[in-house]
């Protein structure tokens, strides 16, 4: 058994991990972190032209969450970005140059999506190191699989380690978990070691 | 009194100096 | 009592139900899961030309929070709709149609309170469900009282179970606890079974 004194240093731990973005790892693809997003390739966002924006009375235009949301932290159901089909790639620019070691997907839990299920959440996907954004073929660092029921944030190793560091990688996703009509990215991560 | 706030129409939302924000077709990619 | 396993597992269930939006619910209310708010009714913003915006050294607007914060999930002090006096009306529109089970009112704690009280939060309020946005009299829900000496998250179930299933609910304020001027809303929420 454990004393009260040992309950709260665990409860701190665990609180003070929770608060360093969940994991305690820096975050190279995060927005706000020096992060960008160069391009999509041929994936196309899903647009609804169903959230109206209006003034007065006077619609202005629809919005639609851009691909940016990937790398930031906002988690709320709806604030991911959605691309046409179960077909998607991203290509991000890090911070700096990194010698990559893991990556993670992170998706609601069932719990807060309103229709029950995620079944727009990424299935399958792969990540390449790109020397840079035009490159067409990058080196595979792995492919996944996000487990739709599993934890919200799942971590994967590079499968391949780089002989050398990157600053570009792209994250293609080849299916999602049975959306017949879009699938949703909510946040990407890239971990490693900084050059 | 309660009835008080059924004077109003529901357009009031439109002179506000707000950004108004509708779902106009369906709910949005989750 | 408890092993140290125990612990973590107790712990860790903890932080995962304080992730999922505190309470591993749906919040059908909620703006980015596709809730919207209809209407204010009679109810007015509390101006006070306080929160000046300038650039360049020249003033253009003064800023205030429109009634959307109250189905968008930042809680941090001021980050609330402050209606004229204390009767208040806010008509939301849900993601979709639901099986209203229960409600839920939040408010900045005391403790994080510049005044050390919370008068400005709402005290009696009821819930309605309207069929469409321009009923006057919906079906009473249930009549409730968040308590300032109560949790910063407060959830009410509903005290009549409707036989229909309501898209468009209207949550009356009509008191506050003890603000002369005006009260503020930080976040409502609604629960219930999708039909």
């Amino acid at each position: 058994g454990i004393t009260e004194a040992q309950a709260h240093v665990i409860v701190n731990n665990a609180l003070k991990l929770y608060s360093q973005d969940k994991t305690g790892m820096v975050d190279f693809a995060l927005e706000s972190g020096g992060g960008s997003i160069l391009s999509t390739r041929c994936s196309e966002t899903y647009e609804t032209k169903t959230a109206l924006i209006s003034l007065f009375g006077i619609p202005l235009w629809y919005f639609s969450q851009s691909p940016r949301v990937v790398i930031q932290p906002d988690m709320y159901p709806g604030n991911c970005w959605a691309f046409r089909g179960s077909q998607g790639y991203l290509v991000v620019r890090l911070s700096m140059e990194v010698r990559l070691t893991s990556f993670a997907l992170e998706h609601i839990p069932k719990t807060l999506s309103p229709t029950g299920n995620i079944t727009s959440a990424p299935r399958d996907f792969s990540v390449y190191g790109l020397e840079n954004e035009y490159q067409e073929e990058g080196q595979l660092l792995g492919q996944f699989v996000f487990d739709q029921d599993g934890e919200s944030l799942q971590t994967f190793p590079v499968q391949r380690r780089p002989e050398r560091a990157f600053q570009i990688v792209e994250l293609r996703i080849s299916s999602n978990w049975g959306h017949p009509e879009y699938t949703c990215l909510y946040r990407f991560r890239v971990h490693g070691e900084p050059v | 009194p309660q009835s008080e706030g059924l004077c109003c129409s529901p357009a009031q939302l439109a002179r506000t100096p707000y950004l108004v924000l509708s779902y106009v077709n369906g709910p949005p990619p989750i």
